[in-house]
């Protein structure tokens, strides 16, 4: 494992405590949608099918079994919490998960490596994690106030995967045929979608004012 | 070539 993949996966595990602790310790769930999250728990359950048949490593399994158990109790948060959910924001959160999904699944049953139900599903949550960040943007737009965690959430989301091209760009230099087309393009598109993210949370940063995103 | 589900990556 090399330094950008530990990073990428730190900054993924960053993400998600800053968003557990706001859930868990401040009650609120503002600004977060919970479509994203859903999306996100329906990408590892479908990538990580084989967590307990195939082993590649203790830390894969553990960070694996954090990411799946995280994924579970945010949307339960969010939709079972009497104090969370009153905090959600689901007037604004109103993106369809079968636009999303749906050309997921199509595209995955198209292109992908071999046609196996578990390749199949590993290709698909590929493509959906690409994507998934779609109603989470959108809702960040809508919401006049962006709170920090919220802002950090999304910021180390985009940083995770841009840490992950990276070690992509740095294995295909250090590793004999590695080569791995339809991961690296759906992380680019992923990537992508962030870039005008970050250009307005550097921008907040730089100048010390809060982060809003133009409508 | 390398099977896809012997990714190691997360």
């Amino acid at each position: 494992m090399n330094i950008f993949r530990l990073a990428g996966d730190m900054t993924h595990l960053a993400s998600v405590l800053v968003l557990l602790l706001k859930i868990h310790t401040i009650k609120s769930c503002a600004g977060i949608s919970l479509k994203t999250q859903e999306l996100y728990a329906l990408v590892f359950a479908s990538r990580y099918l084989d967590i307990f048949t195939h082993y590649v490593s203790f830390y894969n399994t553990v960070m694996k079994l954090i990411f799946l158990g995280s994924a579970f109790s945010i949307v339960w948060y969010i939709r079972r919490h009497k104090l969370v959910r009153r905090s959600y924001d689901k007037d604004h959160d109103t993106f369809r998960h079968y636009f999303i999904v749906l050309p997921c699944l199509i595209l995955a049953l198209l292109i992908h490596e071999k046609f196996t139900f578990r390749v199949v599903m590993w290709t698909f949550s590929l493509y959906l994690e690409a994507v998934a960040i779609l109603p989470q943007l959108v809702l960040l737009q809508r919401t006049r106030n962006i709170d920090n965690l919220t802002g950090q959430y999304v910021f180390l989301l985009g940083a995770y995967r841009a840490l992950y091209i990276l070690n992509w760009v740095y294995r295909y230099f250090t590793e004999p045929h590695y080569v791995h087309w339809i991961t690296w393009i759906s992380g680019l598109i992923q990537t992508l979608l962030y870039a005008d993210f970050f250009y307005y949370y550097f921008q907040s940063w730089k100048n010390n004012v809060k982060l809003e995103l133009p409508a | 070539k390398e099977h896809p589900q012997s990714h190691d990556e997360l």
